[in-house]
């Protein structure tokens, strides 16, 4: 499970 | 990208053009709470600077750019030329109190101790509530332009759609965004009451307007 880094969302 | 993200942004542009739209057609930002804009490019800007070395998509590229500008084309329309028609008596929510709190959350919670993480987990926190000042005004003001809530819808659909968008990449990729889930789950709920005078009223024709 890989967190939300680097940030492709608006 | 998947439909529900897709179809986020696309509300979230929506929501944008429907507030240019009402303030270009009746020449007039009554209604709109200038502190939630100015939140909203505070927002965009901490969490867009990445824009200039970190490249995604031509797709995210350009949104970006359309956040950033139309977000500060908004407080220009506010502050310049349409200026007498904006009243700050009754935008009063007092907006560092958001601001404050989310600069510790953000030093508390980052995915990294450096200066373009704490900034985007800021931003993050910050657009959570920065609908705030605008939903305390309709609040005070007990009803709204029509035109007002179709904004506040596309914004509220742009959160909810959200949601169902990191229960699919869960499944689908594996990816999990704590910080996002969480504060994107706060500032959805924020838009819960709303939806239920928009949907019960506006929706069947009638005019937003508070019980008193």
């Amino acid at each position: 499970v890989s967190t939300g880094s680097p940030h492709d969302e608006l | 990208m998947n439909l529900f993200r897709l179809f986020g942004d696309l509300s979230h542009l929506a929501s944008i053009l429907i507030l240019l739209h009402k303030i270009q057609t009746t020449r007039s930002c009554r209604g709109i709470s200038f502190k939630t804009q100015a939140l909203y490019v505070t927002v965009f800007v901490a969490r867009y600077l990445d824009l200039f070395y970190d490249w995604v998509s031509l797709y995210n590229f350009s949104m970006k750019v359309f956040f950033i500008s139309s977000s500060i084309y908004i407080l220009y329309l506010m502050k310049v030329r349409f200026r007498p028609t904006h009243d700050p008596s009754i935008d009063t929510f007092r907006a560092e109190y958001l601001v404050g709190p989310c600069v510790v959350l953000a030093l508390i919670f980052n995915y990294k101790f450096t200066f373009p993480e704490v900034l985007w987990s800021f931003s993050i926190f910050l657009e959570s509530v920065a609908i705030l000042p605008q939903l305390f005004m309709l609040q005070r003001t007990g009803e709204a332009e029509t035109i007002t809530t179709h904004y506040l819808a596309a914004l509220g659909a742009y959160r909810a759609l959200y949601i169902p968008n990191w229960i699919y990449r869960y499944f689908s990729e594996g990816v999990v965004d704590p910080i996002a889930v969480i504060a994107g789950l706060v500032q959805t709920a924020l838009y819960v009451d709303f939806f239920y005078v928009y949907f019960t009223k506006v929706l069947q024709g009638q005019k937003f307007e508070l019980p008193a």
